[in-house]
């Protein structure tokens, strides 16, 4: 099983929307997938019509294991989508107090390298979809995954807060033995304004290959879609959006990205 | 002094565009704002040139004091933004660490109310910016502030979210002894799509007039403000943009709204 993490500590610049239209293109090609859910506001469950405030079985569940309680096991929290190959480990409003909770507590920066453990036969992808902070979820996600992507709007303030994330990934990367590699998405690119041209300039002059050598175009189909609770490679395979985030995984598959 | 927080667990929003263009008016009617950068991302003290990795005088200091050492005094972390009647309480990435460290400890809820009261003779207006989680800095600033503003995209999940963060107030609200009003603000609404109008309609419907009449519109220009670090009352007065802050700010200082 090949493991994904999608994050980035500003918000909203399309990490849910990353995940859920990748896995879609995913299972498309007959591959078993896994999405996780870990934004305490869970956005990723609620589109597929799940709510995080009384959700019992979660990912909050796996953290609470202690030395002698294993905690609950993943296969027992999974959530089946209804769309062929695509499973969910979903999100509880209850994360939001991991961090409080498990305070200076050591070992907890594990767990979810032991719960896709416990997963890694059942699926030949899981993609984790982090929140929008740099605390025990993220660290979780950057210990687990093999690849990490960072969608980043193509804007001023946004490449600001990307020189600023590439800095703590760097510190992250050395902590571990065994380090990830990792591509920056540009998304809601804007090809009529000037700020993104420019934008995009600047991302390609600073990061090179680390960035992916196309965009993810605006489209307003990304909303129609998570009020359906599709993927838009199932809701809407010929439009713009769609069609970017094919391109992307075909990318990230066989290309210069390679996954 | 008249406390506001802008707060919403979803990201990308419009969180601190709404902070700091709301401060752009009040501040050419005269008026001493102050901004609080309450995001360990801190995107609004990147806004105005600052870098939260390397920023020293910080919300941070105003967390460190416990019972006997005071910690640093509001007025010593004040930051001059240039802009006549501006300044800044500027944010760390070591914000990211406070959950962590403050843990179950009691009594850190009140550290925003005890700082707002230091500052309370100096400004006429506090805009506290909040980060997307509910943590103890979103709590801290719901504990300071006499009106809340929730930016709220027009779009299906936004609504859903809304509905979470709305059973979370009721819960905090209930916790306070004085409460404070709020006002659900619709932002980037693009007229030309179904779903915005659709989703408006649902907000009007379940929210009443706790719902601004009005929207803010996309504009492009807010993100060549950002580029340049000035809110858009001053970059470009007669953008639809800083027209519709403009309106946001008028009711809440007279209308319905009022705050
Ligand atoms: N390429 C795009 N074109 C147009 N709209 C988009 C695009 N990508 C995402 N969106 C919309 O932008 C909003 C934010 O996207 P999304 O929720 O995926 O971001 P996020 O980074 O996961 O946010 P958070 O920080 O809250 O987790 C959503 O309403 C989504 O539908
Ligand atoms: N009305 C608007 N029209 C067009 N773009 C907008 C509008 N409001 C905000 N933006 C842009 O959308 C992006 C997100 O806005 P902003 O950073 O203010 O959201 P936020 O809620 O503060 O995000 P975070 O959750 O990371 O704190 C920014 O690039 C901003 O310039
Ligand atoms: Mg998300
Ligand atoms: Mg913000």
């Amino acid at each position: 099983m090949k493991i994904w993490a999608i994050a980035n500590q500003k918000g909203g610049v399309g990490k849910t929307t990353t995940a859920v239209n990748l896995a879609g293109h995913l299972v498309k090609q007959g591959l078993r997938v896994l999405l996780v859910d870990m934004d305490p506001h869970g956005s990723m469950s609620a589109y597929f019509g799940l709510d995080p405030d009384s959700q019992e079985k979660s990912v909050y569940q796996l953290f609470q294991g202690n030395g002698t309680n294993p905690g609950t096991a993943a296969t027992e929290i999974l959530y089946d989508t209804g769309i062929d190959g695509l499973q969910l480990l979903p999100s509880s409003t209850a994360l939001a107090t991991l961090d409080r909770q498990l305070g200076t507590q050591e070992g907890k920066g594990l767990v979810m390298v032991n719960a896709m453990t416990q997963l890694e036969q059942e699926f030949d992808y899981a993609l984790l979809d982090c929140p929008p902070l740099l605390g025990i979820l993220m660290v979780n996600a950057l210990a687990a995954c093999g690849h990490l992507l960072l969608p980043v709007q193509t804007e001023f303030l946004a490449i600001k807060g990307l020189e600023r994330m590439m800095r703590t990934l760097k510190m992250i990367r050395r902590a571990r033995r065994n380090t990830f590699e990792y591509t920056i998405v540009p998304t809601m690119f804007d090809r009529r304004t000037r700020a993104a041209l420019d934008s995009l300039r600047t991302l390609r002059e600073q990061y090179g290959s680390e960035l992916w050598e196309s965009v993810i175009p605006i489209d307003t189909k990304f909303r129609e879609a998570s009020k359906q609770g599709l993927p838009l490679s199932i809701m809407a395979p010929s439009s713009r959006g769609s069609k970017a985030y094919e391109a992307l995984l075909t990318s990230l598959l066989t290309g210069r990205d390679k996954a």
